[in-house]
């Protein structure tokens, strides 16, 4: 399965989570 | 901004101070990409507005592996638009106070 956290040899944490849902809707 | 297919959002309120701010980017059409794209998600990270540049960390997601290298314009121009409205924001705010 994905990694939920990919931290890059340069030092930057890349985070995966859900996309989100299209927040028009809940405007 | 243009459609590239890649959308870029902030992923924390941008108090228009801080140097460092929380992006979170996701494929929205994934035909648009010249690759096939494993849907992972929406990827958050930080990025340095002073000193950091867009395109470098296109080069780190996909180093990273969540990009293939044919796709770094468009994940760089995605980043780079999302970069631009926050700073171009932050001037119009500071403008307001003046």
């Amino acid at each position: 399965g994905s990694a939920a956290q990919v931290v890059h040899s340069a030092g930057r944490r890349f985070i995966v989570s859900p996309v989100p849902e299209a927040r028009l809707k809940d405007q | 901004a243009e459609d590239t297919g890649v959308r870029v959002e902030l992923a924390e309120e941008d108090d228009g101070k801080k140097s460092s701010i929380a992006l979170k980017l996701w494929v929205e059409d994934p035909k648009k990409l010249k690759t096939k794209y494993k849907d992972n998600g929406a990827i958050e990270f930080t990025f340095d507005l002073e000193n950091e540049v867009p395109e470098d960390v296109a080069q780190e997601m996909i180093e990273s592996g969540f990009f293939h290298e044919s796709d770094i314009k468009i994940v760089g121009k995605s980043i780079k638009d999302r970069v631009a409205l926050i700073k171009w924001k932050r001037e119009r705010t500071v403008l307001l106070q003046v």
